[in-house]
């Protein structure tokens, strides 16, 4: 554990805290894509089925417990709850699944590091990681009605992405044989996805202004 | 091989 793993889990989990808490407070979750949702669901499960076989570290176990129930929490707030998911916007969130989801699955096919169900299913969660915000930044452009907090979601998520990358660098330069070329040619893909984001973002915050995406 | 690599990650 380094300090820039650290603080890209750091990140990472305030991002989820961050949603939570403006869907909770603001009893809205306008703006936020049910698709991105789902499929960092989908993500975590597949990525945490070793969460009964093998055992990490205690940290590892805890993060993981955490970013399956937020998760799940946004979800069932989104589908469910009988206010929240009112405020839904289904008819721009009309990004299809299978898109993302079967050429991530047909790439964990042939491109793994081990032909098994459990490794299969994890280079799966790393490839559809990278492109899973896809959804939620299409939802922001169509409805470019972006509040303050949907868009620090995104910006933390982007800076966790970016974080990693500095993880991976710190890792390959002080462990011995210390090489994961599926996981950073993904993760290097996922932080080009935000680039643009990233662009417009800070522009609206040296500017004071609202944030917008262009169409 | 990379297979112990990585799973240490989130």
């Amino acid at each position: 554990m380094n300090l820039f793993r650290l603080l890209g889990d750091m990140t990472h989990l305030l991002s989820i805290i961050v949603l939570l808490l403006k869907i909770n407070a603001t009893r809205s979750c306008r703006g936020v894509s049910l698709k991105t949702q789902e499929l960092y669901a989908i993500v975590f499960v597949c990525r945490y089925l070793d969460l009964f076989t093998n055992f990490i570290s205690l940290y590892n176990t805890v993060m993981k417990v955490i970013f399956l129930g937020s998760t799940f929490t946004i979800i069932y707030w989104m589908r469910f709850h009988k206010v929240i998911r009112v405020t839904y916007d289904r008819d721009q969130d009309t990004f299809r699944y299978q898109f993302l989801i079967i050429p991530c699955l047909l790439l964990s096919l042939i491109l793994n590091s081990e032909f098994t169900v459990m490794e299969v299913l994890w280079t799966f969660s790393i490839y559809l990681e990278a492109v899973a915000i896809l959804p939620q930044l299409v939802l922001l452009q169509r409805t470019n009605n972006i509040d303050n907090l949907t868009g620090n979601y995104i910006f933390l998520l982007g800076s966790y992405r970016a974080l990693y990358i500095l993880n991976w660098i710190y890792r390959f330069l002080t462990e011995p044989n210390y090489r994961q070329y599926l996981v950073w040619i993904s993760g290097i893909v996922q932080t080009i996805v935000y680039i643009d984001f990233f662009y417009y973002y800070i522009r609206s915050w040296k500017n004071n202004e609202k944030l917008s995406l262009p169409a | 091989e990379d297979v112990d690599f990585g799973h240490d990650e989130l």
